[in-house]
């Protein structure tokens, strides 16, 4: 569900292409 | 006999120095071994030459090297400095030097400006050119935010009305567009980040203050690997 009171930008940044913090899984 | 052979470190190419990086970034000496651990991991997942392919970037993200995601393509390029196809070991830690907690945050700001800066289409206007004023980046927000937010979706499997996307978009745009020219320039992002600090969240990675710990190498510390 989109929250109507979320921004465009606030919504792309839940993207998992920009979550770099999988990079340090061992 | 009796003879200690110390094991020559063989670095691969496109390795710099720790000490020239620390020098520039805001992490220390061995912070930079660390991440050396890190970028060495991620380099040899499909391919063992010392660089990160779009592959090997995609495996560490997304645990599939074959993941096509329009964000992480936009992380990769930007990591990818000289842009030829692979990221190096020292555009690794500049790159993530950025998402350092002590980073400045203008820096952050504009990483993330050029992100979503899709397509590259900054420009340089003449007066701009003469005066030697910045640079402006314009974005086609309309068009760009529209696309980003439609891939989103798509990614989360999430369906929603052209008309509700039309209206994230545009609520977005009435708030970020305030010259009304249908376009953000870096003035208006840096006012608009300013009003919703949330957006810059994740150009701050605090993994990266526990570099040392994750990541333990004693290859600086003592000189000698292998030991």
């Amino acid at each position: 569900v989109v929250p109507a009171t979320m921004n465009a930008f606030e919504l792309i940044s839940t993207s998992q292409g920009l979550n770099l913090s999988s990079l340090f899984e061992k | 006999m009796g003879c200690f052979c110390l094991k020559k470190l063989g670095h691969k190419p496109g390795y710099e120095a720790p000490i020239n990086l620390a020098s520039e970034t805001p992490f220390t000496v061995n912070e930079v071994e660390a991440l050396y651990d890190l970028f060495k991991k991620l380099s040899r997942s499909i391919i063992d030459d010392g660089l990160i392919h779009k592959e090997e970037f995609q495996l560490a993200l997304f645990k599939n090297s074959n993941k096509q995601n329009l964000f992480a393509d936009r992380i990769f390029e930007l990591f990818d400095i000289k842009h030829n196809g692979v990221i190096e070991f020292g555009e690794f830690v500049r790159s993530l030097s950025v998402f350092h907690p002590n980073a400045p945050e203008a820096d952050k700001i504009a990483f993330l400006f050029r992100l979503y800066d899709l397509r590259q289409t900054g420009c340089i206007e003449a007066e701009e050119i003469l005066t030697f004023h910045l640079i402006f980046l314009l974005y086609d927000l309309n068009r760009k935010l529209k696309e980003m937010v439609k891939a989103l979706l798509c990614e989360n499997n999430m369906s929603l009305s052209e008309d509700m996307v039309d209206l994230i978009v545009e609520k977005t745009m009435m708030e970020a567009d305030t010259k009304r020219d249908g376009k953000i320039d870096d003035e208006e992002w840096k006012e608009f980040v300013k009003k919703n600090p949330s957006i810059i969240k994740i150009m701050t990675l605090s993994d990266l203050k526990e570099l040392t710990l994750a990541f333990p190498s004693f290859v600086m510390n003592s000189g000698v690997s292998d030991l």
